[in-house]
């Protein structure tokens, strides 16, 4: 499974 | 008032092919520290950051903060008509919507412009946690291109397996498998051609070729790319830009369904 990156950083 | 000039427009050809087969579009936000770029590709699974620092530009100018998206196709097609030896300068009024590149002839006979419009674009910026990396390799820049173009033949992923001993790329499919192990080089004659790994715990992670050889399209840029992984968060893939900055790309890794 590919996960996004956003997942792993947060929103600034 | 924002202005910045470069020596040469290769650098800036360079950092264009980095990344326009990732992004279609980017906001440029320029302050007097320099110009960045931080956004997601289209699938959002990875993401690049390019700083460019303003000492490292000839001339820099920048009295207030501006954000200026363009279209990079768009910003390809205009670095096409600058030689590679011409000084290139990109301005803006505050406010404007449009950018001016200028190319001017080493000898100053030949001056043109290209008047290129802004987009408004939604960005979401994303906080980067500092990291210590579990791992951190260096190796040449286009070793590592060769690697990830070989490599993508047998699979659509990558294993990345790095220990004290070395680094070890995989792949495996219908074809059969593909291992490349790198030994951490002893004496090399140029600091380019050397491979060194910092390691504090070893790391086996996995990543999607495709993302791998895109982010290698940098590999004009810098001799050396470095990688830097810790088991679980996104690798990242980082080139120096001599003098003036550096372009990382952020990769999730892959995970067992």
């Amino acid at each position: 499974m590919q996960p996004t990156i956003a997942s792993y950083f947060q929103k600034s | 008032m924002f202005e910045a000039r470069l020596i040469s427009a290769t650098i800036l050809k360079k950092i264009l092919d980095a990344i326009k087969d990732l992004l279609n579009e980017g906001t440029f936000d320029c302050s007097d520290s320099g110009i960045q770029l931080q956004a997601m590709d289209n699938s959002h699974v990875s993401l690049v950051s390019l700083t460019l620092r303003s000492d490292g530009f000839d001339k820099f100018r920048c009295d207030r903060n501006i954000s200026m998206g363009m279209n990079l196709g768009s910003m390809a097609k205009i670095l096409k008509c600058a030689n590679n030896d011409d000084t290139v300068t990109i301005k803006a009024q505050d406010n404007a919507d449009t950018v001016t590149f200028m190319f001017e002839s080493p000898n100053h006979e030949k001056v043109s412009d290209y008047e290129m419009k802004l987009m408004n674009l939604d960005q979401e910026h994303l906080g980067i946690p500092e990291t210590d990396y579990s791992c951190v390799v260096r190796m040449p820049s286009m070793e590592f291109a060769r690697i990830c173009r070989d490599l993508a033949q047998f699979s659509e992923s990558m294993l990345i397996c790095c220990t004290k001993e070395g680094v070890k790329f995989s792949a495996s499919g219908d074809v059969g498998s593909a291992n490349v192990k790198l030994a951490q080089t002893s004496s090399v004659d140029k600091e380019e051609e050397a491979v060194s790994i910092e390691m504090q715990e070893p790391v086996t992670l996995t990543f999607a070729c495709r993302y791998l050889n895109a982010f290698t399209k940098a590999s004009p840029l810098s001799g050396q790319v470095q990688l830097s992984m810790s088991a679980d968060v996104p690798l990242v893939v980082e080139y120096r830009i001599q003098d003036l900055g550096h372009i990382r790309y952020y990769l999730a890794p892959k995970i067992e369904d």
